[in-house]
Protein backbone atom coordinates (compact mmCIF):
# COMPACT_ATOMS: atom_id res chain seq x y z
CA UNK A 1 0.00 0.00 0.00
CA UNK A 2 2.86 2.52 1.06
CA UNK A 3 4.44 1.81 -2.31
CA UNK A 4 1.52 2.13 -4.26
CA UNK A 5 0.66 5.63 -2.70
CA UNK A 6 4.21 6.62 -3.16
CA UNK A 7 4.28 5.51 -6.91
CA UNK A 8 1.15 7.72 -7.09
CA UNK A 9 2.89 10.69 -5.54
CA UNK A 10 5.46 10.31 -8.24
CA UNK A 11 2.96 10.41 -11.15
CA UNK A 12 1.36 13.59 -9.69
CA UNK A 13 4.89 15.23 -9.46
CA UNK A 14 5.30 14.71 -13.11
CA UNK A 15 3.11 17.29 -13.87
CA UNK A 16 4.35 19.99 -15.89
CA UNK A 17 3.41 22.64 -12.87
CA UNK A 18 5.04 20.53 -10.26
CA UNK A 19 8.19 20.50 -12.24
CA UNK A 20 8.32 23.97 -12.91
CA UNK A 21 6.06 25.86 -9.88
CA UNK A 22 3.97 27.28 -12.61
CA UNK A 23 0.97 25.86 -10.34
CA UNK A 24 -1.69 28.12 -8.06
CA UNK A 25 0.17 28.37 -4.17
CA UNK A 26 -3.04 26.15 -3.08
CA UNK A 27 -1.94 23.47 -5.48
CA UNK A 28 1.69 23.94 -4.64
CA UNK A 29 1.13 23.58 -0.95
CA UNK A 30 -1.15 20.19 -2.16
CA UNK A 31 1.61 18.89 -3.36
CA UNK A 32 4.37 19.60 -0.69
CA UNK A 33 1.65 17.96 1.76
CA UNK A 34 1.40 15.03 -1.33
CA UNK A 35 5.16 14.61 -1.35
CA UNK A 36 5.86 14.97 2.38
CA UNK A 37 3.31 12.34 3.74
CA UNK A 38 4.94 9.98 0.61
CA UNK A 39 8.56 10.41 1.52
CA UNK A 40 7.20 9.47 4.83
CA UNK A 41 5.78 6.31 3.64
CA UNK A 42 8.82 5.73 1.66
CA UNK A 43 11.03 5.98 4.60
CA UNK A 44 9.17 3.05 5.98
CA UNK A 45 9.89 1.05 2.64
CA UNK A 46 13.36 1.43 3.40
CA UNK A 47 12.92 1.03 6.43
CA UNK A 48 12.15 -2.47 6.50
CA UNK A 49 13.72 -3.11 3.71
CA UNK A 50 17.47 -2.41 5.27
CA UNK A 51 16.07 -4.22 8.37
CA UNK A 52 15.45 -7.51 6.41
CA UNK A 53 18.44 -6.48 4.55
CA UNK A 54 20.92 -6.47 7.77
CA UNK A 55 19.07 -9.21 9.60
CA UNK A 56 19.67 -11.78 6.91
CA UNK A 57 23.25 -12.41 8.22
CA UNK A 58 21.78 -12.46 11.92
CA UNK A 59 20.42 -14.83 13.90
CA UNK A 60 16.28 -15.00 13.23
CA UNK A 61 15.64 -13.68 16.73
CA UNK A 62 17.09 -10.61 16.37
CA UNK A 63 14.82 -7.54 16.14
CA UNK A 64 14.18 -5.43 13.42
CA UNK A 65 15.97 -2.06 13.53
CA UNK A 66 14.17 0.98 12.52
CA UNK A 67 15.53 3.50 10.53
CA UNK A 68 14.84 7.07 10.54
CA UNK A 69 15.52 9.55 7.54
CA UNK A 70 15.42 13.76 8.38
CA UNK A 71 13.89 15.19 5.49
CA UNK A 72 15.02 18.84 7.05
CA UNK A 73 19.23 17.61 6.79
CA UNK A 74 18.94 20.60 4.20
CA UNK A 75 18.90 23.18 6.94
CA UNK A 76 20.95 21.56 9.43
CA UNK A 77 18.00 19.80 11.51
CA UNK A 78 17.53 16.65 12.37
CA UNK A 79 16.24 15.43 15.94
CA UNK A 80 17.42 11.67 15.80
CA UNK A 81 20.88 13.27 16.24
CA UNK A 82 20.41 15.98 17.98
CA UNK A 83 18.49 14.48 20.79
CA UNK A 84 20.68 11.14 21.26
CA UNK A 85 23.88 10.96 22.55
CA UNK A 86 24.80 7.17 20.66
CA UNK A 87 22.86 6.84 17.43
CA UNK A 88 23.68 4.55 14.06
CA UNK A 89 24.11 6.37 10.79
CA UNK A 90 22.95 4.23 7.95
CA UNK A 91 24.05 5.74 4.02
CA UNK A 92 22.46 3.90 1.29
CA UNK A 93 24.28 4.39 -2.11
CA UNK A 94 22.16 4.45 -4.51
CA UNK A 95 24.91 4.67 -7.41
CA UNK A 96 26.35 1.78 -9.31
CA UNK A 97 29.59 2.81 -8.47
CA UNK A 98 31.09 2.75 -4.69
CA UNK A 99 31.61 6.37 -3.21
CA UNK A 100 33.06 8.39 -0.97
CA UNK A 101 31.35 11.57 0.81
CA UNK A 102 31.66 13.58 3.37
CA UNK A 103 28.63 13.04 6.12
CA UNK A 104 27.22 16.27 7.93
CA UNK A 105 25.05 15.93 10.96
CA UNK A 106 23.35 18.38 13.26
CA UNK A 107 24.21 17.71 16.87
CA UNK A 108 24.39 19.75 20.12
CA UNK A 109 27.27 18.50 21.75
CA UNK A 110 31.09 19.55 21.51
CA UNK A 111 33.32 16.02 20.49
CA UNK A 112 31.78 12.83 19.04
CA UNK A 113 33.81 9.35 18.51
CA UNK A 114 32.42 7.77 14.91
CA UNK A 115 33.42 4.12 14.54
CA UNK A 116 32.96 1.91 11.52
CA UNK A 117 31.57 -1.32 11.84
CA UNK A 118 35.04 -2.95 11.67
CA UNK A 119 35.91 -0.49 15.36
CA UNK A 120 38.01 2.01 13.34
CA UNK A 121 37.98 5.30 14.84
CA UNK A 122 36.96 8.27 11.49
CA UNK A 123 38.79 11.31 11.70
CA UNK A 124 36.01 14.32 12.61
CA UNK A 125 35.84 17.86 12.61
CA UNK A 126 32.83 19.75 14.59
CA UNK A 127 31.99 22.74 12.71
CA UNK A 128 29.33 25.90 13.48
CA UNK A 129 26.08 25.85 12.04
CA UNK A 130 25.93 29.87 10.59
CA UNK A 131 23.82 32.15 12.49
CA UNK A 132 21.61 32.66 9.24
CA UNK A 133 20.36 28.90 9.01
CA UNK A 134 20.21 28.70 13.02
CA UNK A 135 17.45 31.83 12.55
CA UNK A 136 15.43 30.36 9.26
CA UNK A 137 11.57 31.06 10.44
CA UNK A 138 10.55 27.58 11.05
CA UNK A 139 13.58 25.73 11.99
CA UNK A 140 13.01 23.89 15.02
CA UNK A 141 16.28 22.23 16.42
CA UNK A 142 18.80 22.46 19.43
CA UNK A 143 21.99 22.03 16.78
CA UNK A 144 24.43 24.71 16.65
CA UNK A 145 27.08 22.60 14.86
CA UNK A 146 27.56 19.70 12.25
CA UNK A 147 29.50 16.54 12.72
CA UNK A 148 31.56 16.04 9.73
CA UNK A 149 33.48 12.67 8.82
CA UNK A 150 33.63 10.85 5.55
CA UNK A 151 32.43 7.86 4.64
CA UNK A 152 35.05 5.79 2.39
CA UNK A 153 33.52 3.63 -0.29
CA UNK A 154 30.50 3.12 0.55
CA UNK A 155 29.39 0.15 -1.82
CA UNK A 156 27.27 0.13 -4.99
CA UNK A 157 23.68 0.22 -4.29
CA UNK A 158 24.82 -0.52 -0.95
CA UNK A 159 24.98 0.27 2.42
CA UNK A 160 27.61 1.30 5.19
CA UNK A 161 27.26 1.92 8.77
CA UNK A 162 28.87 3.88 11.16
CA UNK A 163 28.33 4.16 15.44
CA UNK A 164 28.30 7.32 16.63
CA UNK A 165 28.30 8.11 20.66
CA UNK A 166 29.11 11.70 22.08
CA UNK A 167 32.37 11.89 24.19
CA UNK A 168 31.82 13.31 27.66
CA UNK A 169 35.22 15.38 27.92
CA UNK A 170 35.90 17.94 24.98
CA UNK A 171 38.63 16.03 23.41
CA UNK A 172 39.58 15.89 19.87
CA UNK A 173 37.86 19.09 19.03
CA UNK A 174 38.72 20.72 16.23
CA UNK A 175 36.52 23.19 15.93
CA UNK A 176 38.70 26.68 15.30
CA UNK A 177 37.98 30.01 15.05
CA UNK A 178 39.82 32.38 12.88
CA UNK A 179 38.01 35.45 12.59
CA UNK A 180 40.68 37.88 12.36
CA UNK A 181 42.45 36.23 9.04
CA UNK A 182 40.73 37.52 6.11
CA UNK A 183 41.70 35.04 3.65
CA UNK A 184 41.66 31.25 3.75
CA UNK B 1 52.68 26.07 -1.70
CA UNK B 2 50.47 22.99 -1.72
CA UNK B 3 47.41 24.66 -0.83
CA UNK B 4 44.93 24.02 -3.75
CA UNK B 5 42.83 27.54 -3.35
CA UNK B 6 43.57 30.96 -2.19
CA UNK B 7 40.36 32.44 -0.98
CA UNK B 8 39.76 36.17 0.21
CA UNK B 9 36.14 38.01 0.50
CA UNK B 10 36.69 41.47 -0.09
CA UNK B 11 35.11 44.69 1.16
CA UNK B 12 31.82 43.94 -0.92
CA UNK B 13 31.19 40.59 0.15
CA UNK B 14 32.55 39.04 -2.75
CA UNK B 15 34.51 35.51 -2.75
CA UNK B 16 37.87 35.77 -4.68
CA UNK B 17 38.80 32.58 -5.78
CA UNK B 18 42.91 31.65 -7.15
CA UNK B 19 42.70 28.47 -8.15
CA UNK B 20 46.53 27.81 -7.90
CA UNK B 21 46.87 24.48 -9.83
CA UNK B 22 44.57 25.92 -12.74
CA UNK B 23 46.00 29.22 -13.27
CA UNK B 24 42.24 30.18 -12.99
CA UNK B 25 41.11 33.28 -11.27
CA UNK B 26 37.07 34.08 -10.35
CA UNK B 27 34.73 36.07 -8.65
CA UNK B 28 31.96 34.69 -6.76
CA UNK B 29 29.35 37.78 -6.21
CA UNK B 30 25.66 37.69 -5.65
CA UNK B 31 23.10 40.32 -7.60
CA UNK B 32 19.28 40.86 -8.36
CA UNK B 33 17.41 42.30 -11.13
CA UNK B 34 14.10 44.03 -10.73
CA UNK B 35 11.19 42.37 -11.80
CA UNK B 36 9.33 44.08 -15.11
CA UNK B 37 5.86 45.09 -14.16
CA UNK B 38 3.45 45.34 -16.64
CA UNK B 39 0.04 45.74 -17.56
CA UNK B 40 -0.45 42.47 -18.99
CA UNK B 41 -3.12 43.42 -21.70
CA UNK B 42 0.06 43.27 -24.84
CA UNK B 43 2.80 41.00 -25.29
CA UNK B 44 5.64 43.34 -24.60
CA UNK B 45 3.94 44.71 -21.06
CA UNK B 46 3.82 41.23 -19.76
CA UNK B 47 5.18 41.08 -16.02
CA UNK B 48 7.74 39.20 -15.21
CA UNK B 49 6.20 35.92 -13.67
CA UNK B 50 6.07 31.95 -12.47
CA UNK B 51 6.50 31.63 -16.64
CA UNK B 52 8.63 33.78 -17.60
CA UNK B 53 12.04 36.04 -16.28
CA UNK B 54 11.34 39.28 -17.88
CA UNK B 55 14.21 41.67 -15.64
CA UNK B 56 12.71 45.32 -15.92
CA UNK B 57 16.25 46.56 -17.12
CA UNK B 58 19.43 44.79 -18.26
CA UNK B 59 21.31 46.19 -15.67
CA UNK B 60 21.96 44.07 -12.07
CA UNK B 61 21.67 45.91 -9.20
CA UNK B 62 24.47 45.08 -6.44
CA UNK B 63 23.85 44.81 -3.07
CA UNK B 64 25.18 46.72 -0.43
CA UNK B 65 27.49 44.42 1.81
CA UNK B 66 26.64 44.69 5.79
CA UNK B 67 27.70 41.80 6.98
CA UNK B 68 30.70 39.76 7.97
CA UNK B 69 32.70 36.57 7.46
CA UNK B 70 34.14 34.30 9.73
CA UNK B 71 36.69 31.45 8.82
CA UNK B 72 36.77 27.97 10.27
CA UNK B 73 39.27 25.42 9.73
CA UNK B 74 39.93 22.09 10.80
CA UNK B 75 41.19 18.30 9.46
CA UNK B 76 38.26 17.69 7.09
CA UNK B 77 36.97 21.36 5.84
CA UNK B 78 38.04 24.98 5.87
CA UNK B 79 35.03 26.93 5.32
CA UNK B 80 34.04 30.52 5.50
CA UNK B 81 30.78 32.09 6.36
CA UNK B 82 30.00 34.70 4.81
CA UNK B 83 27.25 37.09 5.69
CA UNK B 84 26.36 39.85 2.37
CA UNK B 85 22.98 41.41 4.53
CA UNK B 86 19.95 40.37 6.24
CA UNK B 87 18.66 38.13 3.54
CA UNK B 88 21.61 36.66 1.64
CA UNK B 89 24.69 34.37 2.98
CA UNK B 90 26.74 31.40 2.48
CA UNK B 91 29.15 29.28 3.33
CA UNK B 92 32.39 28.60 0.88
CA UNK B 93 33.86 25.24 1.83
CA UNK B 94 36.66 23.29 0.62
CA UNK B 95 37.10 19.53 1.32
CA UNK B 96 40.42 18.36 2.39
CA UNK B 97 42.45 17.30 -1.02
CA UNK B 98 39.25 17.90 -3.13
CA UNK B 99 39.98 19.87 -6.22
CA UNK B 100 36.66 21.67 -6.13
CA UNK B 101 34.65 24.74 -4.15
CA UNK B 102 31.73 24.32 -2.53
CA UNK B 103 29.47 27.66 -2.52
CA UNK B 104 26.25 26.70 0.29
CA UNK B 105 24.15 29.69 -0.51
CA UNK B 106 21.11 30.89 1.67
CA UNK B 107 19.18 33.56 -0.09
CA UNK B 108 15.40 34.89 1.52
CA UNK B 109 13.59 35.93 2.40
CA UNK B 110 13.44 38.78 -0.51
CA UNK B 111 12.23 41.93 0.67
CA UNK B 112 9.83 43.66 -1.47
CA UNK B 113 8.81 46.56 0.83
CA UNK B 114 9.47 49.11 -1.80
CA UNK B 115 6.88 47.22 -3.55
CA UNK B 116 9.73 45.77 -6.65
CA UNK B 117 9.82 42.51 -7.05
CA UNK B 118 13.36 40.86 -7.06
CA UNK B 119 15.35 37.91 -8.94
CA UNK B 120 18.15 36.95 -7.15
CA UNK B 121 21.54 35.81 -9.45
CA UNK B 122 25.01 34.80 -8.17
CA UNK B 123 27.90 35.34 -10.96
CA UNK B 124 30.98 33.37 -11.06
CA UNK B 125 33.04 36.09 -13.04
CA UNK B 126 36.46 34.67 -14.68
CA UNK B 127 39.69 35.54 -16.29
CA UNK B 128 38.61 33.23 -19.29
CA UNK B 129 38.54 34.25 -22.66
CA UNK B 130 35.05 32.53 -24.24
CA UNK B 131 34.37 33.99 -27.48
CA UNK B 132 30.43 34.57 -26.20
CA UNK B 133 30.04 30.84 -25.93
CA UNK B 134 29.33 28.58 -23.02
CA UNK B 135 27.84 25.37 -22.37
CA UNK B 136 24.49 24.07 -20.85
CA UNK B 137 23.33 20.37 -20.05
CA UNK B 138 19.88 18.99 -21.73
CA UNK B 139 18.39 17.23 -18.44
CA UNK B 140 21.69 15.67 -17.74
CA UNK B 141 22.82 14.27 -20.90
CA UNK B 142 24.47 16.18 -23.51
CA UNK B 143 26.02 19.45 -23.26
CA UNK B 144 24.73 21.89 -25.76
CA UNK B 145 26.44 24.65 -27.08
CA UNK B 146 24.63 28.17 -26.55
CA UNK B 147 26.08 31.51 -28.34
CA UNK B 148 25.12 34.57 -26.55
CA UNK B 149 22.42 36.36 -29.03
CA UNK B 150 22.61 33.71 -31.67
CA UNK B 151 20.17 30.72 -32.48
CA UNK B 152 21.80 28.06 -34.54
CA UNK B 153 18.24 27.80 -36.93
CA UNK B 154 17.22 31.11 -37.48
CA UNK B 155 18.56 34.79 -37.88
CA UNK B 156 17.41 36.36 -34.45
CA UNK B 157 17.37 39.72 -32.97
CA UNK B 158 17.27 39.29 -29.68
CA UNK B 159 15.24 42.02 -27.99
CA UNK B 160 15.39 41.29 -24.07
CA UNK B 161 18.68 40.51 -24.12
CA UNK B 162 19.08 39.25 -20.48
CA UNK B 163 16.37 37.17 -20.63
CA UNK B 164 16.92 36.08 -24.74
CA UNK B 165 20.38 34.62 -23.27
CA UNK B 166 19.21 32.33 -20.30
CA UNK B 167 18.84 28.67 -20.40
CA UNK B 168 17.74 25.65 -18.41
CA UNK B 169 20.89 24.31 -16.88
CA UNK B 170 19.48 21.42 -15.17
CA UNK B 171 22.90 20.31 -13.72
CA UNK B 172 25.53 21.61 -15.34
CA UNK B 173 26.80 25.03 -17.11
CA UNK B 174 30.76 25.57 -18.30
CA UNK B 175 33.09 28.00 -20.01
CA UNK B 176 36.17 27.42 -21.63
CA UNK B 177 38.97 29.42 -23.22
CA UNK B 178 40.46 27.60 -25.51
CA UNK B 179 43.35 29.31 -26.15
CA UNK B 180 44.76 28.70 -22.95
CA UNK B 181 42.90 25.45 -23.15
CA UNK B 182 41.26 26.29 -19.31
CA UNK B 183 37.40 25.15 -18.44
CA UNK B 184 35.39 26.40 -15.55
CA UNK B 185 32.17 24.35 -14.34
CA UNK B 186 29.78 25.42 -12.23
CA UNK B 187 26.97 22.22 -10.85
CA UNK B 188 24.47 22.74 -9.47
CA UNK B 189 21.83 20.54 -6.89
CA UNK B 190 18.62 21.81 -8.62
CA UNK B 191 17.39 22.65 -11.83
CA UNK B 192 18.27 27.08 -12.09
CA UNK B 193 18.09 29.12 -15.10
CA UNK B 194 21.77 29.81 -16.27
CA UNK B 195 23.88 32.19 -18.76
CA UNK B 196 26.52 33.64 -19.81
CA UNK B 197 26.38 37.34 -20.34
CA UNK B 198 29.57 38.76 -20.64
CA UNK B 199 32.56 36.82 -21.77
CA UNK B 200 34.19 34.84 -18.67
CA UNK B 201 31.14 34.96 -17.22
CA UNK B 202 28.83 32.03 -15.44
CA UNK B 203 25.53 33.57 -14.20
CA UNK B 204 22.94 31.25 -12.08
CA UNK B 205 19.79 32.52 -11.22
CA UNK B 206 18.57 31.45 -7.38
CA UNK B 207 15.53 32.47 -6.40
CA UNK B 208 12.69 34.95 -6.95
CA UNK B 209 10.25 36.96 -5.52
CA UNK B 210 7.68 38.78 -8.02
CA UNK B 211 4.67 40.86 -7.18
CA UNK B 212 2.20 40.52 -10.50
CA UNK B 213 0.88 38.01 -12.43
CA UNK B 214 2.73 37.38 -15.88
CA UNK B 215 -0.91 36.47 -17.76
CA UNK B 216 0.21 33.22 -18.66
CA UNK B 217 -2.40 31.28 -16.86
CA UNK B 218 -1.40 30.64 -13.31
CA UNK B 219 -3.09 33.89 -11.84
CA UNK B 220 -1.15 34.17 -9.08
CA UNK B 221 2.25 36.29 -8.66
CA UNK B 222 5.24 34.13 -7.50
CA UNK B 223 5.14 35.47 -4.01
CA UNK B 224 5.26 32.86 -2.43
CA UNK B 225 4.78 33.04 1.58
CA UNK B 226 5.57 31.11 4.59
CA UNK B 227 5.66 32.05 8.40
CA UNK B 228 4.23 35.14 7.18
CA UNK B 229 7.35 36.03 5.22
CA UNK B 230 9.01 34.81 1.72
CA UNK B 231 10.66 32.04 1.19
CA UNK B 232 13.90 31.37 1.91
CA UNK B 233 16.15 29.00 -0.33
CA UNK B 234 19.26 27.05 0.92
CA UNK B 235 21.19 25.46 -2.16
CA UNK B 236 24.93 24.18 -3.57
CA UNK B 237 27.15 25.47 -6.10
CA UNK B 238 30.29 23.18 -6.65
CA UNK B 239 32.89 25.00 -9.01
CA UNK B 240 35.67 22.82 -11.11
CA UNK B 241 38.13 24.44 -12.85
CA UNK B 242 40.84 22.07 -15.08
CA UNK B 243 42.76 21.86 -18.56
CA UNK B 244 41.01 21.53 -20.95
CA UNK B 245 43.40 19.43 -22.63
CA UNK B 246 43.22 16.91 -20.03
CA UNK B 247 39.33 15.98 -21.56
CA UNK B 248 38.72 12.61 -19.99
CA UNK B 249 40.30 13.54 -16.99
CA UNK B 250 38.45 16.50 -15.78
CA UNK B 251 34.85 14.83 -17.66
CA UNK B 252 35.43 12.37 -15.37
CA UNK B 253 35.93 14.47 -12.31
CA UNK B 254 32.81 16.25 -13.08
CA UNK B 255 30.49 13.05 -14.47
CA UNK B 256 31.56 12.10 -10.52
CA UNK B 257 30.55 15.16 -8.94
CA UNK B 258 27.85 15.77 -10.60
CA UNK B 259 26.66 12.17 -9.57
CA UNK B 260 27.58 13.34 -6.00
CA UNK B 261 25.27 15.92 -6.29
CA UNK B 262 22.66 14.43 -7.86
CA UNK B 263 22.40 10.56 -6.20
CA UNK B 264 23.61 11.67 -2.94
CA UNK B 265 23.55 8.75 -0.47
CA UNK B 266 20.62 8.40 1.68
CA UNK B 267 21.11 9.00 5.51
CA UNK B 268 19.15 7.04 8.06
CA UNK B 269 19.19 7.15 11.86
CA UNK B 270 18.79 4.52 14.28
CA UNK B 271 19.15 5.81 18.04
CA UNK B 272 20.81 2.69 19.91
CA UNK B 273 21.11 4.89 23.17
CA UNK B 274 21.49 1.65 25.35
CA UNK B 275 23.38 -0.23 23.01
CA UNK B 276 27.08 -0.15 23.25
CA UNK B 277 29.47 -0.60 20.09
CA UNK B 278 30.48 -3.88 20.86
CA UNK B 279 26.61 -5.08 20.99
CA UNK B 280 25.99 -3.04 17.83
CA UNK B 281 29.17 -4.59 16.28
Amino acid sequence: KNLEEFREAMGIMQHHDAVTGTEKQKVANDYARILYKNMYQGDDIVSSSLSKWILKNKNENSSPVQFHSCLELNISSCTYTEENTNFVVTLYNPQSQPVTTYVRLPVQGQSYSVKDSTGTEQKTQIVPIPTPVINIPGRKSKATVELVFAAIKIPALGYQSYYISENNAAQHVHLSHATINSSM
Amino acid sequence: DSALFNITVNGNGNVIVQDKHQDIEYTQSFHYYEGAEGNNKVFLNRSSGAYIFRPKTSDIKNLTNTGSHKIYKGPLVDEMHITINDWISQVVRVYNKENFLEFNWLVGPIPVGEHIGKEVITKYSSNLKTNKIFYTDSNGREMIKRIRDFRPTWDVKIAEPVSGNYYPVTSKIFINDKKRSLKLSVLTDRSEGGTSLRDGEIELMVHRRLLSDDAFGVGEPLNEEAFGTGLETRGQHYVIGGRASDVSSIVLKEKKLAQKLALRPWTFITPVEDITFEQWS
